[in-house]
């Protein structure tokens, strides 16, 4: 069957867009030494059919993609991060230890469908 | 306005970094250089994109994921009368692991104790410093002139400046039995000198000493959850 292109303008496509998580702002920077915050970024946007080979997509998002352009009851493929990176943060716990633990997966880095 | 409007799941942030409540310290302990410049290369890494294993500590040479650095929670000892002549410090110390979850996966226990720029000089040559492991307490407190019984790890002479201990086993066995950490016993003993008592007679060295020693452990745990071999996790 014929697939329609949806129309879809860059800025809703499928991309990486900045989210800081600001520490002071919970309250949590009296006990986490360092860092103070970090850029953990999300991913968000649409993962058209017609655009899905160019948006770093899957071929599962690509064979998703098609079977909701034919089938609307088929939801859409989805915007997910597809590389992320650790980060290392320095905290106090009740005892008064200095603690330094790396947390695997806490930045995306890049998106995808 | 994020917070007026959702109150975030606390405990799971705190679950997530394994600790059960929110801490509140009165005031924020010294970070040591080796855990500010492990975070620095880390920070490093990631700004260049390099992709080095989270669970090795390439600056101690060691495997692990987890660094504490765990402060002294003991106490001097002052005898109502010196057990020996020799005696000029006596101290229990005493590291609480209980928050170590990763049981039985020490892969380096550090005890430093530093003792102050110059100590003792004006002590005199005759100086060690003797190191035990509380096996039997007997009940401490400060009344108590000595602990129960000890086994005898390491001796220092002429002891200055930062002493380095490896205390690899007696961690991993404090964490696999936490009821046989009973702390550590510490004592620094010098030899009467009668000219170089006489020529310090401004401050007694033994309460400078007191003063100026300061004890720490650092702990490199590794979590099997998080540092699986590759071809597992594949």
């Amino acid at each position: 069957a014929a697939v329609p292109a949806p129309q879809a303008s860059c800025k809703h496509l499928c991309h990486r867009h900045q989210l800081f998580i600001n520490f002071r702002d919970r309250g949590w920077h009296k006990w986490i030494i360092d860092p103070k915050g970090f850029m953990a970024n999300y991913c968000h946007g649409d993962c058209p059919f017609s655009l899905t080979t160019s948006l770093n997509s899957s071929n599962y998002a690509f064979l998703q993609a098609l079977m909701h352009a034919a089938d609307p009851d088929v939801p859409q493929a989805v915007c997910i991060p597809t590389r992320l990176s650790p980060i290392s943060m320095l905290y106090q716990d009740n005892d008064d230890n200095v603690i330094l633990r790396h947390y695997e997966d806490m930045v995306v880095d890049e998106c995808g469908c | 306005t994020l917070g007026q409007t959702f109150q975030f799941p606390r405990y799971v942030f705190l679950q997530f970094l394994g600790l059960d409540k929110v801490p509140s310290p009165q005031k924020l302990q010294p970070v040591p250089s080796i855990l500010k410049k492990v975070l620095q290369d880390r920070e490093v890494a990631a700004a260049t994109g390099a992709s080095p294993d989270l669970c090795y500590v390439r600056e101690l040479g060691v495997r692990g994921n987890v660094l504490r650095l765990l402060p002294d929670q003991g106490f001097f000892l002052y005898p109502k009368k010196r057990p020996h002549a020799s005696s000029c410090l006596q101290k229990v110390l005493y590291f609480n692991l209980s928050a170590i979850k990763e049981q039985g996966q020490v892969t380096m226990a550090r005890l430093s104790l530093d003792l102050g720029p110059s100590s003792y000089s004006h002590l005199g040559p005759e100086l060690e410093l003797a190191l035990s492991l509380v096996q039997e307490p007997r009940g401490w407190g400060r009344s108590t002139p000595r602990p129960g019984k000890v086994l005898a790890l390491q001796s220092v002479p002429w002891p200055q400046g930062v002493l380095n201990f490896n205390l690899l086993e007696v961690a991993a066995d404090w964490t696999r039995n936490p009821q046989k950490n009973s702390g550590l016993f510490l004592e620094i003993l010098v030899k009467e000198d009668r000219d170089s008592r006489e020529s310090s007679q401004l401050e007694d060295p033994c309460a400078r000493l007191r003063r100026s020693l300061h004890a720490s452990l650092l702990l490199v745990t590794l979590d099997p959850e998080q540092c699986r071999p590759s071809w597992k996790r594949r």
